[in-house]
């Protein structure tokens, strides 16, 4: 029984987060839920060499959101009870964000005895292990095993998880170094005298050495600039100067006044009538901390000091952006001469490749290319509206009707003929009504089943019922090789099913579930004859 | 409403426990689409694999390991907990190689 560390983990230590400003709690207060996700964070920066600091930005490496049931991602949420929250594993676009499931009784600040409700400070400590790559652990009592146990006043990070993130990141450093100054001048001398003040006057003795965690973290190393020495009291030999040979400056320099009291210990006290300034130490790349600031009512926030340089994170996002709209071609010979190009939808009717790409599709049979072609896609099947610019997804179901997509709408065609009842919206078929368009749909021979394929997620839909079955979506990372937002996807006469994505194709081995070759292959030189 | 027979019962508490297993990686969802194909005729180690999910369950929660759906098991799969698996796929990928 140990930690798990799951691989997965963050390139740098300068990690960003930020509360999503579109999928906040419903029912905890911003500004509170920010402070508690802050300490969640605090635990493991204090355990590791890692640092978090709050940015406004839904680039942050960790996003942190709430949401109910379905939200995007292939690990829908159950209602209140069960589960609480999950989060990703280190990585781009969604890798460390944290989900919380908004519809859970979320506590602030719990006390003992609140059974019903949960911490979300405990969970959260919970998940931000996982975005940092920590996997589950089987130690009772830890924070990384999967059950909610909730947290104890007096919290302290369990000795698993410690050793499991010290192990990925490297224990917390200790900047505190001791000052060498081999020449030392004083910026005041002080004055001799025979008198002394009284107890009462004496000054607190400043320390010599430059420790970063006295607050001053650029304190230059001027010497001329240090604070002037005050005598200690009682006399402490050496107490301060451990790592230093050179002599104690003030036993060679000063003469203070000495005075023997009655337990034969030798007090300095020399009066010193005022404490000289202390410098201010520029501190010009010192951040400063948004939240000591920030009015609670202001939110989201429009004053965030600029983010720092990250590089950028690559790739896809879970939600694919409205595509823009297409420049129509004027005539098909004034298609580009290239065959650096891509497609909208592949299928198999009939035994013949039919390739959409903007308001054109090519028929492709046993002998080639069909004449006439490329034809407009409305005049094949005309009950598509007049203004269409391009498909989504289109294939042949196992009845040979023609199922084309366009965006929110399902076309169903009997040869060119528009069924009744149709088009239809994709939420008749179980989708979700946040679905914005299908990517691609097949027909599987391996299992005959039919798949939707969307962002990150796909759907099994029976054709039978007419709906997507339960426990679907799921995530597209299952067909192992194919990127997410495919562009299509069907299966040839040669029973391999072929992926489509941007300029080049997969060929997929249904067996092994993954790809052939992690590398693309140009889809118009071999599907066009380019 | 009728109530359940003592085998509908359980045969809907082994239902919700195998999604459960699956959801949270005790029981392999690598190749679910073909897991029809390769069910078929080999139901033994279909449930062998059920037993051995539910000692792994046990034995990772910390309850009397018995590789049975008992009382203890099934208040564990009530508590509330994280949405991530206990198992990630890499393990079955290790398992079975």
């Amino acid at each position: 029984k140990r930690f798990a560390v799951q691989g997965a983990k963050w390139k740098h230590t300068n990690l960003t987060w930020s509360l999503s400003s579109t999928r906040r709690p419903s029912l905890l207060d911003p500004y509170e839920t920010r402070s508690v996700l802050a300490r969640a964070l605090d635990v493991w920066e204090q355990a590791s060499r890692l640092t978090f600091t709050e940015v406004n930005s839904e680039e942050a490496d960790i996003l942190v959101s709430f949401a109910k049931r379905y939200h995007d991602d292939a690990y829908p949420f159950d209602g209140r009870g069960t589960i609480l929250a999950h989060a990703f594993f280190p990585g781009v676009d969604r890798g460390g964000d944290a989900h919380f499931d908004d519809d859970e009784l979320w506590l602030l600040e719990p006390k003992d005895d609140d059974e019903e409700g949960t911490s979300l400070f405990a969970v959260a400590v919970h998940e931000f292990g996982h975005s940092l790559g920590l996997s589950h652990s089987s130690v009772k009592g830890a924070l990384m095993y999967p059950w909610y146990q909730g947290i104890q006043s007096n919290f302290v990070l369990p000795e698993d998880d410690r050793n499991g993130i010290q192990q990925m990141y490297g224990p917390k450093l200790n900047n505190k170094k001791w000052a060498r100054i081999p020449s030392y001048k004083p910026v005041q001398t002080p004055p001799t005298t025979t008198t002394t003040t009284t107890t009462t006057t004496t000054t607190r003795r400043p320390y010599i050495h430059h420790n970063r965690h006295h607050g001053v973290p650029n304190m230059p190393r001027d010497p001329s600039r240090n604070p002037v020495y005050y005598p200690r009291r009682p006399y402490y030999p050496d107490r301060h100067y451990h790592n230093t040979t050179e002599d104690h400056p003030r036993r060679t320099n000063y003469n203070y006044p000495r005075i023997e009291t009655t337990t034969h210990a030798i007090t300095y006290r020399p009066r010193y009538p005022y404490k000289p300034e202390y410098p201010s130490y520029p501190r010009p790349n010192y951040p400063v901390d948004p939240r000591q600031d920030y009015p609670k009512q202001d939110y989201p926030r429009s004053d965030y000091p600029k983010r720092p340089y990250y590089p950028e994170k690559t790739t896809t996002t879970t939600q694919r952006p409205t595509p823009p709209q297409r420049p129509t071609p004027t005539s098909p010979s004034d298609k580009p001469n290239t065959c650096d190009t891509n497609y909208d939808a592949v299928a198999l009717i009939r035994g013949e490749l039919f390739i959409f790409k903007d308001r054109y599709h090519w028929r492709i049979g046993a002998h080639g290319r069909y004449p006439g072609y490329p034809m407009e896609i409305t005049r094949m099947w005309s009950s598509l509206p007049k203004n269409l610019t391009h498909v989504d997804a289109v294939y042949e179901r196992p009845d040979k009707h023609i199922a084309i997509f366009i965006g929110k709408e399902l076309y169903l065609f009997n040869s060119q003929y528009l069924l009744p009842g149709y088009p239809k919206p994709l939420t008749k078929l179980g989708l979700p009504e946040t679905l914005e368009k299908l990517d691609a749909a097949m027909v599987w021979s391996l299992n005959g089943k039919t798949y939707f394929y969307s962002g990150t997620m796909y759907w099994k839909y029976d054709e039978d019922e007419g709906k997507v079955e339960l426990d679907y979506p799921r995530n597209m990372a299952m067909w192992k090789g194919v990127g997410y937002n495919i562009d299509s996807v069907f299966q040839w006469k040669d029973g391999n099913t072929y992926f489509f994505k941007g300029k080049g194709y997969w060929k997929f081995n249904d067996l092994q579930m993954r790809v052939e070759h992690e590398q693309q292959l140009p889809s118009a030189p071999f599907w066009m004859g380019c | 409403a009728p109530t359940r027979s003592r085998a509908t019962r359980t045969a809907h508490h082994e239902r919700s426990a195998r999604g459960y297993l699956e959801t949270f990686g005790y029981l392999s969802k690598s190749r679910p689409e073909v897991g029809n194909l390769i069910m078929d005729g080999n139901e033994q180690s279909y449930e062998d694999d059920f037993r051995i999910a539910i000692k792994t369950l046990q034995e990772f929660g910390g309850i009397p390991v018995t590789g049975e759906l008992d009382a203890a098991t099934r208040n564990l799969m009530k508590q509330k907990r994280c949405g991530r698996p206990d198992r990630e796929e890499q393990d079955h990928e290790n398992r079975r190689s």
